[in-house]
Order: structure tokens, then sequence, then C-alpha cells
């Protein structure tokens, strides 16, 4: 059976998305069957992956969520072999205050997601940069929460929100959820800034981050204007080989469980 | 009478709230009387000005959108002369499901600024990383928005979405919303994908964007963590001489309105 994973922080541009694509494409090439699902109303994962929001687009996670349309119906194959999307789009907007009034309105991702678990090894799910019924819908789904952190001061700040709404959401509807562990992103190891806060997280996260640094590199801000996963795209950089890493720690991690 | 602009861009960590706090502190600097209304969850102009959420916090801008507190109990003043600020805190995000079951949800915030015109030359808004109420609130209060864009090529996807909130804000609540301009952050002049999409935009915007370029700077994103803006933490960096000239080129610009 496939495990859920929700990439979260609703602190904004500090990697969410670019983890969702390319942890995802790393895991893919590892012969890992991988779902990635776009929770984001901003749709980046979609476009990071080559699918433009288009008015001919048939259907996407607001379709699945909203009208109850089974999530193999939405979802496309991607040009990464073992790795499929249900995509986004900008309507999904609209889910945070249609889902208000739906009965166990928290449950509605982890029950429309049910069926996909026997067909894929992982499935990611992408958040938006908020702590909203969407991010919840996520967290409630999941079996465990990867957060990505900028080493950056307001990235600190909002740590113990996300901490407490994962607490609620263990105590409320999904006891077992774990922290799959804290990934430093955009680190730039010349800044004493970054060290300083890389110290400070592993040392309030004891154990849970990841020994996997993702650096500050420019190819993983390129790739996604060609559709494709940095595997793809410059199989050589930086960006490439710290994601292969994360993949490879990601595994190694889990078959200790 | 002063003026109200709101700093958005649904985009995460694209410099919303660095250029709130930045842009505000070079205009008192310059003499005006300027206020900072922290209009984000995670509160982080608030703590980049040096305000903890602390629980004896007494008044944040919760309880006057919620609570209908008169502002001038909430604001606060800040180390810098001429800045004040109307602080934000965590059981702001709870505002969104709130302000849903009033009647005119959308202009609650607008008339809670009714009082702080004739105190303020300036009142910035600086929005969380979505459109939702607290940013729909934010934009019909405003005279004008202010949108900061990271040169990356997920920046550009989300720009369509905002102008088209940007257009609804018009058409129902606010027919006078002009765009300030269109403010490029983080510029890392070195890579081609910066280059390429401050080119993209500047077609794109045609005269809206400031010919300011804010460039990645790590000193900009010390600051916070000092309570301080850049302005008084380091005078000489090219972070606080970015935003001291966008804010002669801000003022120039109104000179000519
Ligand atoms: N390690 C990195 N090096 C350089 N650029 C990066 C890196 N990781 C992400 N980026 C770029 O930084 C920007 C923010 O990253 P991304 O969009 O993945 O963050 P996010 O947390 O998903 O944002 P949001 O909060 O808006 O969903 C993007 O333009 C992305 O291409
Ligand atoms: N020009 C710059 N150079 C270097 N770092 C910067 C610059 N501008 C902002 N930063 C840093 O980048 C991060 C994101 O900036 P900031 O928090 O201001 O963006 P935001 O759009 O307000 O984010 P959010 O969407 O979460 O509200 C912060 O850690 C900030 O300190
Ligand atoms: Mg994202
Ligand atoms: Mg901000």
């Amino acid at each position: 059976m496939g495990s859920i994973i929700a990439i979260a922080n609703q602190k904004g541009g500090v990697g969410k998305t670019t983890t969702a694509v390319n942890l995802s494409a790393a895991l893919a090439a590892a012969d890992c069957r991988v779902l990635i699902v776009d929770c984001d109303p901003q749709a980046n994962a979609s476009s990071g992956l080559g699918f433009q929001q288009t008015e001919s687009e048939p259907f996407t996670l607001y379709e699945v969520l909203i009208e109850g349309l089974p999530y193999d119906t939405a979802k496309r194959e991607t040009q990464i072999e073992q790795l499929d999307l249900l995509p986004s789009s900008r309507n999904l907007a609209g889910a945070n205050l249609e889902l208000v009034d739906l009965s166990d309105r928290e449950l509605i991702l982890w029950s429309r997601l049910a069926d996909a678990l026997a067909a894929y090894d992982f499935i990611f799910l992408d958040c938006p940069p908020a702590l909203d019924l969407l991010t919840l819908n996520a967290l409630v789904a999941a079996d465990s929460v990867l957060i990505p952190i900028q080493c950056e001061y307001f990235a600190l700040e909002g740590i113990s929100a996300l901490l407490d709404t994962i607490d609620r959401v263990r105590e409320f509807w999904n006891p077992d959820l774990m922290i799959e562990g804290v990934l430093l992103t955009m680190f730039d190891e010349r800044t004493t800034l970054a060290r300083q806060v890389a110290s400070d997280l592993q040392e309030f996260f004891e154990g849970q981050v990841f020994d996997t640094v993702i650096p500050r590199n420019v190819r993983l801000a390129e790739a996604p204007s060609h559709g494709r996963s940095i595997i793809q795209y410059d199989l050589r950089s930086r960006g490439a080989e710290s994601y292969l890493g994360l993949a490879r720690e990601f595994l190694f991690r889990r078959g200790q469980h």
C-alpha cells in the first residue's frame, strides 16, 4: 500500500513545489510509482510539469474534491515514466469556501484518495502557502508531512504555528500523522544567516532534519519554465544531485521504519 | 488625506513583507507619516519590526476587524520615528472564516481604516500569500496596489490571477483601484533567468514597472532577525540603497499624479 506525504509550510516561497516535483521525479527515476496531487490554486506543480491551465482543461482536483469525480479520471501522465499528476487550477481557490459547508469537510481529500493507495508507492500533496482548509485536508489525508524550510529568519517564525496545526490534526482527525522530515532548502553556505538558522533548526528538530541540504541553484528555478523536473533538465547540476540524494535518504529512512 | 497602498501577490516569498517594512521605513526617514497594517496571520511585518506575539499582546488587527475595536487602540509605535504598526497575530487566520458571515464582508477593513487617513500620509497593507478574504479586504480598502515580483518562472504564472482579482475588485467594490507599480525583487543580475523574466515583465506591464530594482542582498534577510528595517540595520548595504531609491521614485511618481 502506498504512503501519502504532505509537503507543507504556510510560509511562502520556501521550496514546497520545487521539492514536490523534484523529489517525485527522483523517486520515479528509482522505479517507484509516484503521484503528485497539486493542492495549490496557483497550480505551480502542474505548470512545473508542463500542464498549462487552458479553458479546455477537462478535470482537476477541484472536480475531484467538490463534485466527487474519481481521482483517476482527473489524473494525467507526465513526461516522466512512473510519475502521474492530479493537476490543480485557479478555481480550486473557491474550494476553501465551498468545502466549509460540507459535512466532514476535513476528510474530503482523504476519502477521494483512498483508491489511489493501491496504485502508487508514494503520493505527494503539494500544499498552498496557508494553514487553510486545503492544507488541513492534506494533513488529514497524509501519513506524514515533509516540511521544507528556507534558512531565513521569517521561516523560523512560522514553525510553531505549523507544529500546532499538526498537533490539532493528530488530536481530531489523524492520530498517526508523523513528521517525515525537515528539509533545509535554498541553502547558501556563504552566509552566516543560513548557517545560524540551520544549526537552530537542527537543535530544535533533533534528528528529524534530513542530512541532505538543498543548495540555492538557479537551474532549479529554470527547470519549471521548460516544464521539466531538474533530473530531465540538468542532471549534472547541484540541484539534481541534491534531490537525487534526498530521494536516496528518503528511501533509506523509510527502510528503517 | 493619506493614501492606502496594498502590497499584494499571492505567490509566496516574493518580498511583500520586506517591501512593506523597508519602503515604509525609508518614507518615514523622508519625514512622511506612515502606518503599516499587517494583514498576514504569519505576522512577519510585526516581528520584522520587533513585535513578538505574546499571550499578553493586547490588541491586533483581528480585534479591529472582527470586534470593531478602533484602529488606534491596536496601533503601536515602532522604534522608527513617524512609523506606526497595526500588528497581526495568529488568530487572524480565523478571520477568513469569521468574515464570511458578516454583511459587506469585503468592506470591513476599508471602514475600519477610515479614521486613519487623516493621521498618515501613507498606509501600507502587507498581504498574505493568497487571494483570500483578507487580501480582498486589502484591495477593496486600497487606493493602489504595489506588486512585488521575483524574477522567476512561477512568479510570472500567478500574475494573470492577480490582475483578474484586481479587475473584479474594480468592478464590484473599488472602481478607482490603480496599480502603484510592479517592483522586481531579489534580482540576481548574474542569471539569464532573472534578466529574461525582467524583460518579459517590462514588456507585459509597459511603464508600470519601477525603475528601481531590488537586488538579492543577504542583509535584507538578516535585518528582521534584529527587529529592524534595513535603514536601521545597515544603511550602507545595497538593500538599504535600493529601498531608499524606491522611496524616492515612489514619491517622484506620485508628485506627477
Ligand atoms: N534550491 C533552490 N535554488 C534556487 N531557486 C529555487 C530553489 N528552490 C526553489 N527555487 C525557486 O524559488 C521560488 C520559490 O520556490 P517554490 O515555488 O518551490 O516555493 P513554494 O514554497 O512552493 O512557494 P509557494 O509558497 O508560493 O507555494 C521558485 O521560483 C523556485 O523556482
Ligand atoms: N532582496 C532580497 N534579498 C535577499 N533576501 C530577501 C530579499 N527580499 C526578501 N528576502 C528574504 O526572502 C524571504 C521572503 O521574503 P518575504 O518574507 O518578504 O516575502 P513575502 O512575499 O512577504 O512572503 P510571504 O508570501 O510568506 O508573505 C525572507 O526570508 C526575506 O528576508
Ligand atoms: Mg508552491
Ligand atoms: Mg509576507
